[in-house]
């Protein structure tokens, strides 16, 4: 399972 | 990055100059919350703390955290400062406390991870989603709006209101779900349908701003 990636939006 | 996403942001940029650009032509701040821009402070310092470490984003998210961070800072303190005589403390009176509460609350309760940062990124999507309500409650108040404020508010409602076509592209075609932040954005874009209405039948219409 890929980690989930930070927060990528405003 | 996605055609909605770009245009919820620029959208978002825009209010923002729309926001200086009203106060510069009318010199003045009349009709605006100062309640309302220090809760979008608040959002934009809690949410925007990774500018100092996450340099690998993208140039265009850090750039644009910056800008958001920046341009607010100074338009409340004009408002503080310059406009100050337009300030009308018992007009702009929402109960922000129970705002910043709330969101508190929420934040704690469901954050994705106990972390500081996770628990201020919650915290910040749940009081983004109610930062307008105590300038739709000072427009309600007034009745009326300079059409400019008017401007200002369609483009900062559009912003979160394009983030959901964006969000349901992400969930469909990269697999990408964020619960909080479409729960939060569809609440706020709910809060804004009164004013989307009025602003699509009288605004556009060339009439002025008028609650009936």
């Amino acid at each position: 399972v890929e980690e989930k990636k930070g927060h990528d939006e405003l | 990055m996605n055609l909605f996403r770009i245009l919820g942001d620029l959208s978002h940029l825009v209010s923002i100059f729309i926001l200086l650009q009203k106060m510069r032509s009318t010199r003045s701040c009349a009709g605006i919350s100062l309640r309302t821009q220090i809760l979008y402070l608040m959002v934009y310092c809690t949410r925007y703390l990774d500018i100092f470490w996450t340099f690998n984003a993208s140039l265009y998210n850090s750039s644009m955290k910056l800008v958001f961070i920046l341009s607010t800072a100074y338009t409340i303190y004009l408002m503080r400062t310059v406009y100050k005589t337009a300030l009308d403390p018992q007009i702009d009176t929402f109960a922000t406390y129970y705002l910043v509460g709330g969101a508190g609350l929420l934040a704690v309760l469901f954050p994705y991870k106990y972390t500081v940062y996770e628990v201020l990124w919650s915290f910040s999507i749940w009081l983004e989603s109610v930062a307008i309500l105590p300038q739709l409650f000072m427009l309600q108040r007034t009745g009326e709006a300079e059409t400019i404020t008017t401007h200002y508010l369609f483009a900062l409602g559009a912003y979160r209101a394009l983030y959901i076509p964006n969000w349901l592209y992400r969930w469909f075609l990269e697999g990408h779900f964020d619960p909080i932040a479409t729960v939060a954005g569809i609440i706020q874009t709910l809060l804004y349908s009164d004013f989307f209405y009025i602003y699509y039948t009288k605004v556009l219409k060339g009439k002025k701003f008028e609650l009936p």
